[in-house]
């Protein structure tokens, strides 16, 4: 599992981003948080060189959400051979925009004393709902009826053994509010919201049946191609 | 009674999604 507190919002497991083996001894290891509504990246740099590095910077390829550093990646002091530190850095939404593909593909350059490095990571995409993604409830009826049937898209979430309480608050704590709730025929329908940083807005139908561990995902939105990345959400966020 | 439509209104879309 994750590191993400019991009430906070699910914060994976950081991966390797950047063998040393491509960086002339500089390991990245790295993964995404919010907090407070703040974003981060939080990184772990390791020095698996002979000599000293310093001079560190960080600076990202335009993306489609516009993330972007909001402070200068900071490295107060010399990372020795065998060294590795932990730095946070917080991020904005403010940056350039270039739709990528996969659409959550962040392409990064990190430089040293020693030389430039690039890779690429993928955010996952809950780091982009933001706290005040809870519809109106007249909106969310009007805004339902109004995205055409074209784009819902369906999902199946398997082997979900939470009640419709339990998930309503694990949702709600990555910033997927349940607007509405209602039984019909022993089954509970959550009608839910989230917006995204850039102010696109998911609505959502999550239908749990008594007896099925597979839980229904219906997403209607106007931007169809987030559909896949808000499952993908939906399905780390239950699971975790 | 605003709130009362708006709570008839997510009953008949749920049973409407659930009967289409």
């Amino acid at each position: 599992g994750g590191v993400g507190m019991p009430t906070g919002s699910y914060v994976a497991p950081k991966s390797v981003w950047l063998p040393a083996a491509k960086a002339k001894g500089l390991e990245i290891s790295g993964t995404f948080s919010r907090r407070m509504g703040h974003i981060y990246m939080e990184l772990s740099l390791m020095n698996k060189a002979m000599q000293v590095m310093t001079d560190f910077a960080i600076q990202f390829n335009r993306n489609s959400f516009g993330l972007a550093p909001a402070a200068p990646l900071q490295v107060n002091a010399p990372l020795t051979p065998n060294q590795t530190i932990e730095v946070s850095l917080p991020l904005n939404t403010v940056g350039p925009v270039m739709k990528m593909d996969p659409l959550s593909n962040l392409q990064v350059a990190i430089k040293n004393n020693i030389d430039v490095f690039y890779f690429s990571c993928l955010y996952p995409i809950n780091m982009l709902f933001v706290e005040d993604g809870k519809m109106d409830r007249q909106i969310f009826l009007a805004t339902w009826k109004d995205i055409p049937n074209e784009n819902e898209v369906q999902f199946q979430i398997k082997e979900c053994h939470l009640n419709a309480d339990a998930v309503t608050n694990k949702l709600q704590s990555n910033n997927i509010y349940t607007v509405a709730k209602r039984n019909v025929e022993g089954q509970d329908m959550l009608y839910q919201s989230l917006k995204l940083t850039n102010g696109i807005w998911v609505l959502a139908e999550l239908r749990i049946q008594p007896g099925n561990i597979n839980y229904t995902l219906s997403l209607k939105c106007r931007a169809p191609e987030v559909a896949q990345h808000v499952f993908g959400a939906y399905e780390t966020i239950l699971k975790n | 009674e605003m709130d009362d439509d708006l709570d008839e209104a997510f009953s008949r879309l749920a049973q409407a999604r659930t009967n289409p």
